[in-house]
């Protein structure tokens, strides 16, 4: 999960 | 999304494409690091390579292929089309010495010892010095163009406002990233003086041109 949000930031 | 990470991605957006508008116009990239633009390329590339593995939403996939097509396309002009225009002579910061602490970093802390992170967190580290080069320029001929500031201003913005996302986040959500929020802070101060300079001097009509 927090990979995922991390690799929605740009 | 929250207001802040949009106007960072808006602010990162603006300064990409000044840039370029820039080049483009005036047919020249003098003033311009061309060693600054290839290390965005890099970081684009290696943070970007996602795209590959997973989807997370039209608007992010949009966003990353216009980075990277923008930068690739800055570099292109820089060292390809105006290349005669190119500050050869004071664009002269050693990129290795970025380069190269950034891969040991991202070897040694990282969120997960896989080739995908590393590249992720070796972006991260990289961009929070990629502007160094710039700077490096900007001191040496010691003066900017006015478009030129405000590219500078609209790329020391953006993580600025990400920093503002990230405290949004934390309160929110509890969500906390420890290695983009350091590289972060560090990639903003890298841009006080500057930003101090702007203000003072660029925002009332002055050129910017650093004190003898």
């Amino acid at each position: 999960k927090d990979q995922e949000d991390r690799h929605d930031e740009l | 999304m929250n207001v802040f990470r949009f106007l960072g991605d808006l602010s990162h957006l603006v300064a990409i494409v000044i840039l370029l508008l820039k080049i483009w116009k005036t047919r020249s990239c003098s003033g311009i690091s061309g060693r600054s633009q290839i290390l965005f390329a890099i970081v684009f590339t290696t943070r970007y390579l996602d795209l590959f593995s997973n989807f997370i939403s039209v608007y992010n996939t949009s966003m990353k292929i216009v980075y990277i097509t923008c930068s690739y396309a800055t570099v292109y002009l820089i060292y390809g089309k105006f290349k005669a225009t190119y500050d050869f002579n004071h664009d002269t910061f050693r990129i290795e010495f970025l380069l190269v602490p950034s891969a040991i970093l991202a070897f040694l802390v990282n969120h997960d010892f896989s080739p995908l992170e590393i590249l992720w967190t070796f972006s991260i580290y990289l961009e929070s010095v990629a502007i160094l080069p710039q700077l490096f320029l900007v001191s040496k001929t010691g003066e900017a163009e006015t478009i030129t500031s405000h590219y500078l201003f609209a790329l020391g913005s953006y993580r600025l406002l990400y920093l503002l996302n990230w405290l949004w986040r934390y309160f929110s959500q509890g969500f906390y990233d420890l290695i983009a929020l350091l590289s972060g802070i560090l990639q903003t101060v890298l841009y006080c003086d500057f930003f101090y300079l702007y203000i003072s001097k660029v925002l009332k009509g002055k050129k910017l041109s650093l004190p003898a």
